[in-house]
């Protein structure tokens, strides 16, 4: 069964400590920029 | 449970720059108009499965235009990215290829190339000549005295006008109009084409020779004329699908335009 976490919860949850060393993926566009940008 | 998602392709993943420069190769071997484009920045990619190992992959790509006519044999790799200060060109695609087990082709290609603002480059550079029209009478009458210059000098076959590529006009520390363009060989050698130059046909495709000219016209102080004009030599031709549109241009055909 699907519960509705509170958002409190869902919050405190998304506090989880990250692992030592994570790296936020960056975001996966735009890409880099080759030459410059105009 | 089944199979999560695969994770969407960043825009710096090889299979995006895999696919980034099949696009790009694509663009260039199938234009006719003024220069070849380089990679700068891939905006976005959607891949869009079709079933096992077939994927339609939409590109959204940023281009700059670099110094190489496009109908230069030089590969893309060894062609120099115009630079900001003298008066850069981007170029916005949106393209779609397909990938079967690992290949790819393009299915559709739409391009539309600007210059960068001219208040950009002053902010720069505020002497940097900025980009003319293609129809300015100073461009127009330059490439004209040019071509007339080198046809009455060279020994070799008479050249004919293709298209203006770009040109700049200076008035400041002296009037200096600078002119790109392309040419053609003809059927005909400059001493013939004395007589009647009118007479003088572009060699048709199979024995096609094409070049570049650049010219430099000095009109103050002192009256200048410098041509240089690079031929090719005869190279297999590609079927026309012009795609980048070229603001300005001007074709040896009119109304030639490009999609």
């Amino acid at each position: 069964s699907v519960t509705k976490r509170a958002v409190a919860g869902a919050a405190q949850h998304d506090k989880v400590p990250r692992p030592v060393g994570f790296v936020p993926r960056p975001p996966p566009c735009p890409g880099k920029i080759r030459h410059f940008d105009i | 449970v089944p199979a999560a998602p695969p994770a969407p392709l960043g825009c710096d993943d090889p299979e995006s720059e895999a696919a980034a420069e099949a696009a790009v190769n694509y663009i260039n071997g199938h234009s006719h108009h003024g220069y070849k484009f380089a990679l700068n920045r891939i905006e976005d990619i959607r891949v869009v499965p079709q079933g096992p190992n077939n994927d339609i992959i939409f590109l959204e790509l940023d281009l700059l235009e670099t110094k190489c006519p496009i109908l230069s044999p030089t590969p893309l790799a060894n062609c120099t990215v115009r630079s900001f200060a003298e008066h850069a060109v981007e170029g916005d695609c949106d393209v779609k290829l397909q990938r079967v087990d690992g290949t790819l082709s393009v299915l559709a290609s739409k391009c539309h190339s600007h210059a960068d603002s001219s208040e950009d480059i002053l902010k720069v550079c505020p002497d940097c000549p900025l980009l003319a029209s293609l129809n300015n009478t100073e461009v127009l009458e330059t490439v004209s005295a040019a071509l007339n210059d080198y046809n009455s000098k060279t020994t070799d076959s008479y050249l004919r006008l293709l298209e203006i590529g770009r040109a700049k006009v200076q008035y400041y520390p002296a009037h200096i109009v600078v002119a790109e363009f392309a040419v053609g060989a003809t059927n005909c050698s400059a001493e013939e084409a004395k007589a009647n130059a009118g007479a003088c046909q572009l060699l048709p495709e199979d024995q096609s020779n094409f070049g570049f000219c650049t010219s430099v016209m000095v009109k103050r102080p002192s009256q200048d004329l410098q041509v240089d004009c690079q031929l090719y030599g005869h190279q297999v031709p590609v079927p026309a699908i012009p795609l980048l549109s070229r603001p300005g241009v001007t074709y040896i055909h009119p109304g030639q335009d490009t999609s």
